[in-house]
């Protein structure tokens, strides 16, 4: 497994298609299975859209490339987590041999969408950072930035979230935009 | 109460509370692992004047309110500083 995952965590800076699998879910929360798998699917959305990449929920843990986790405190890897407030969440670069693509949010968090700050946190806002993580990028300095390490409350609707300038521009650099991947591949692909 | 540039007097408790999280974000070596000594307080305050720059903040060096404000919200776990082992950076060169 140890093998297979470090094969995988090399290649994922060269692929376009990623797998994801959402393992463990909160014990207690307001949010339904569902809606967590939804916020999950829109996430990495933000993240596909500027770019050539393509993700793929699938069942099995060998098969996937991002394996989203809510955890308890110490487990194992370092980053424990401490109840609500404070650390919400972390995950791994692709270029971490061992832990790459591994996604975890804090169990004990007061996971909340579509609330006012004071609720709680805003689930969509924190994956949507730490998938930026999982896939290569760094914290920012910039306010404007979803990669600021700091929770500044919700980003914004899933639907209509888009990522800001900076962000934009890194996700691009690693991975290419979608556009230009278009037009590289249209001659092939016409008839 | 909003925060403000106002100095906060640390306790001893606050002060190793500091320390840690300066260390656990990155701003701050851990200890000597022969010795186990800390950092000179010089370095703590050059520390929280990284940290300051780095969240927008006037980099006084100063724990002040608004800094103590942003080190107790919640945030990523992973550092700012000296990301883990392997920067993407890095392994995007290799």
């Amino acid at each position: 497994n140890i093998k297979r995952r470090r094969r995988r965590a090399i290649s994922m800076w060269t692929r376009r298609n990623i797998n994801w699998r959402l393992h463990t879910y909160p014990s207690s929360s307001h949010l339904s299975r569902e809606m967590i798998r939804s916020l999950v699917f829109y996430a990495l959305r933000v993240w596909a859209e500027p770019t050539p990449l393509e993700f793929h929920e699938v069942g099995s843990p060998e098969a996937a490339d991002l394996q989203v986790d809510f955890l308890h405190g110490y487990h194992g890897d370092g980053y424990p987590f401490d109840g609500a407030g404070g650390a919400v969440g972390h995950a791994f670069f692709p270029s971490d041999p061992d832990r790459a693509g591994g996604v975890h949010l804090d169990a004990e968090e007061e996971w909340t969408f579509r609330q006012p700050a004071s609720e709680g946190t805003d689930l969509f806002t924190v994956l949507v950072h730490e998938f930026g993580h999982a896939l290569g990028l760094s914290h920012s300095s910039s306010r404007h930035s979803v990669m600021r390490p700091y929770y500044q409350g919700p980003a914004g609707d899933p639907l209509h979230y888009s990522l800001g300038a900076q962000d934009l521009e890194t996700i691009t650099q690693l991975y290419g935009k979608r556009n230009q991947l278009l037009a590289t591949e249209a001659p092939h692909r016409a008839p | 109460p909003t925060p403000s540039s106002a100095p906060v007097t640390p306790t001893e408790d606050e002060s190793t509370q500091l320390v840690d999280w300066l260390m656990k974000y990155g701003y701050l070596p851990p200890p000597d692992p022969s010795t186990g000594q800390l950092q000179a307080w010089t370095a703590v305050t050059n520390a929280v004047k990284s940290m300051q720059r780095f969240a927008g903040l006037k980099d006084s060096g100063v724990v002040d309110e608004e800094t103590m404000a942003l080190m107790n919200s919640p945030r990523c776990s992973l550092p700012d500083q000296g990301e883990p082992s392997q920067s993407p950076a890095n392994s995007k060169a290799r």
